[in-house]
């Protein structure tokens, strides 16, 4: 159950971007594939939220959740019309 | 749509709305199931240049090129990474991986908003007449986030992040998930986004009715769209072989019943399952059914295809009865067969007429479209209610508009009844729900951001608001269908949106974001759950007393502590108006349910002298003793003699 992998919605607090990335995308990037080298953004957003969203399994999500400059890893929902 | 725009007054708007370049410059974006270009209600004929603000695109795809954009649909775009890695790739055989609407549901919602004037509109010869979206010339982009499997939240964020970069001026969401709290809530977060950027974001309720706390999409920032009826039915009448008769309604438009009675039989006793009754597929014997008109019950199911099963087994026609989950509510759809919906006590009665009856007969005429219905609106029972579970001091919904019935443009891929054995296609469908009553919503604030373009999110709400009304013509409160009784503002928020009143509001309530990050302050979000709502650092002051009654909405929601408990038993409101007409005096009047609750506005006179003045007056709302099951409501009126500022007061315990 630990490998199956779930979207997720990362937010990131951008004030906490070190100094030694210069695009927040890179800094996503970084943060993203020191819990999985594998995993794939799916979109990286740019008004609605600071951060992006990607497959993770739930200890990749958790152990992202624990990486500074992350503020919530929130797995995804689905909707449905009314 | 037909009908509602004459229901709305908007007729006569011509002397309240721009016509043309002011409104041609409104973008309404809509969230959905993509659209249907080919639709005449996408007719860009007349249209002028696609405003200079305007940074949408049209995407190509399966059945879809970006020609297929037009002065009218300025933008198309979809969104299905999110769905794609969840459920596999999208098969293109089946649905479109493009703006292509195969479902019917987002052409409709987009054309209820802001479609074209389109003459000689009906489905099927129902509800013909010419339709309109609410803002005809306002544009269209369609964003398509919802799929066969779901809308998922990480396309519905791609999309409104997008839609805020396209420079939309109105966002319609007719869609929703479970209740969350805000910073853990897609669309809240996103709407959040897009109103910081002079964005309104329309929302459905739900269709969780009629049960207390179904609401969806109660974000302060959002508008939240209840459902009500219109003043049109599509009857159809049962005659039963003991002579009585009884009303219900049908969209049926094929061949009429032989002129003769014919066998009845309650499918319940025509099924070897448990549950019959519900003419699910399969369950029905042939032998019991053929030729017959079958009795079946709503629910679990979805209401055509158990028409569609009735015919698949050889019946001649279908009664669809209601159980206690819908009551009285009638629900009209293009079925199949010979077929009609009817409400719980006429379904009762016609079940006893099939027990005590050995030989029992029927038949089904059809009374095509009648106008004029009376009372209308009612609140629709699917109408999802308040109290709001989430922050019990914000009112929701908003307020309701028509959702029930309702012709709007519809996709070529599916027949009316969405069903696979529908090979009928229509270019109007007539469905309901509280989708079909956000984008009149939206497609209504979209006039009023073309008529005031200075006004904020929130003071659009505001007019659509204070300026709903809450009684018919002849001074009855509006009723609920589900208890026909009186609805409260748990069930229509501020009531019915009346577009001319909302043009000309007097005075708005105004908000803006640092105010809605003040409420968030006083629900007592950690810095790390506001920066993930909000996507900054914000510190609320430790010094300062932050109160969610103090955000300034053009609704109250008072909750006191359960008896017993400690707490004060006063608790005190403060609101800013600010004037948006003519200099004037306003005094308040304050009307409630009951003396239980001592309601007391300081001051009770406020001047204006100049636009955009402001002036604040506090409510204090005093409660000796409540039970815990009553709630008490009421409304808090400013008027200059000419404007009426009106707010809805839900008053309950906790």
């Amino acid at each position: 159950a630990m490998e199956i992998k779930k979207t997720y919605i990362i937010h990131m607090a951008k004030s906490q971007m070190p100094a030694t990335f210069d695009d927040h995308t890179h800094w996503y990037d970084s943060s993203l594939k020191s819990v999985s080298e594998s995993a794939e953004m799916l979109y990286v957003y740019k008004n609605v939220v600071n951060g992006f969203s990607a497959r993770l399994t739930a200890q990749e999500a958790e152990s992202l959740e624990s990486q500074p400059g992350i503020l919530s890893v929130l797995p995804e929902l689905k909707y449905e019309l009314h | 749509t037909t009908r509602t725009p004459s229901f709305l007054g908007l007729e006569k708007s011509a002397d309240f709305f721009p016509e043309s370049d002011a409104m041609g410059d409104v973008i309404v974006g809509v969230l959905d199931t993509g659209v249907w270009p080919e639709r005449k209600s996408f007719d860009d004929t007349g249209f002028g240049p696609i405003p200079a603000s305007w940074k949408g695109q049209c995407e190509s795809g399966t059945n879809f090129s970006s020609a297929k954009c037009n002065r009218k649909l300025v933008g198309a775009r979809y969104f299905s990474r999110g769905y794609e890695t969840t459920l596999g790739p999208i098969d293109e055989s089946e649905e479109s991986k493009s703006p292509r609407d195969d479902d019917g549901h987002g052409t409709h919602t987009a054309s209820t908003a802001a479609g074209s004037i389109v003459q000689g509109a009906n489905l099927l010869g129902y509800a013909s007449g010419t339709a309109r979206g609410m803002a005809n010339r306002a544009r269209v982009a369609v964003y398509k986030v919802c799929w066969e499997g779901g809308c998922f939240s990480s396309d519905i964020l791609a999309a409104m992040d997008k839609a805020i970069d396209d420079n939309v001026d109105v966002l319609s969401l007719s869609l929703g998930g479970g209740t969350s709290d805000y910073y853990k809530d897609s669309v809240a977060i996103g709407a959040f986004a897009a109103m910081e950027k002079g964005i309104l974001v329309s929302c459905s309720a739900g269709n969780g009715g009629p049960g207390p706390f179904s609401l969806s999409n109660v974000a302060p920032w959002i508008t939240t769209v209840g459902a009500g009826t219109l003043d049109r039915d599509f009857p159809a009448y049962v005659s039963l072989g003991n002579g009585k008769n009884f009303s219900g309604v049908s969209l049926y438009a094929g061949d009429s019943l032989p002129n003769k009675m014919l066998p009845f039989v309650y499918a319940g006793n025509a099924s070897n399952v448990t549950n019959g009754n519900l003419c699910m597929t399969g369950t029905l014997i042939p032998e019991k059914v053929k030729g017959k008109i079958v009795l079946c019950d709503r629910g679990i199911n979805a209401r055509v295809q158990k028409g569609s099963v009735v015919k698949a087994a050889g019946g001649a026609g279908m009664i669809l009865a209601n159980t206690d989950a819908n009551g009285e509510e009638l629900v009209a759809d293009a079925h199949l067969l010979p077929a009609t919906a009817v409400g719980q006590k006429t379904g009762d009665a016609i079940k006893k007429y099939l027990t005590s009856d050995p030989n029992p007969t029927a038949t089904i005429l059809f009374g095509g479209t009648k106008v004029g219905v009376e009372p209308s609106p009612v609140v629709a029972a699917f109408s999802s209610r308040g109290p709001n579970s989430i922050t019990p001091e914000i009112l929701k919904p908003d307020i309701i508009a028509p959702g029930v019935n309702i012709l709007a443009g519809w996709t070529g891929a599916v027949g009316p009844t969405g069903l696979e054995e529908d090979d009928r296609r229509v270019e109007f469908n007539i469905i309901s729900g509280t989708s079909m009553s956000c984008p009149h919503v939206s497609g209504l604030a979209a006039l009023l951001k073309g008529a005031h373009p200075e006004w904020s999110p929130a003071a659009i709400r505001s007019a659509l608001m204070t300026t709903a009304y809450t009684a018919y013509k002849n001074g009855e409160a509006l009723l609920d269908i589900a208890t026909g009784k009186p609805s409260t503002p748990f069930d229509h928020g501020a009531g019915h949106v009346d577009p001319i009143s909302a043009a000309n509001p007097g005075l708005i309530y105004d908000i803006n974001a640092d105010d809605y990050l003040n409420f968030i302050c006083a629900l007592k979000y950690t810095p790390s759950q506001i920066n993930t709502l909000a996507r900054r650092n914000f510190t609320c002051d430790s010094s300062k007393k932050y109160s969610v009654a103090d955000l300034n909405y053009p609704s109250f929601a008072v909750s006191f502590p359960a008896a017993g408990s400690d707490g004060s038993n006063t608790i005190k409101y403060s609101r800013t108006l600010t004037n948006v007409g003519p200099a004037g005096t306003y005094k308040v009047t304050v009307s409630s349910t009951s003396s239980s609750v001592k309601i007391i506005v300081e001051p009770e006179t406020l001047s204006f002298t100049r636009m955009n003045e402001k002036k604040s007056y506090t409510v204090s709302f005093t409660a000796p003793s409540m039970s815990s099951t009553t709630n008490v409501f009421g409304r808090i009126e400013w008027s200059d003699g000419k404007h009426v500022v009106s707010s809805p007061v839900a008053i309950s315990q906790t």
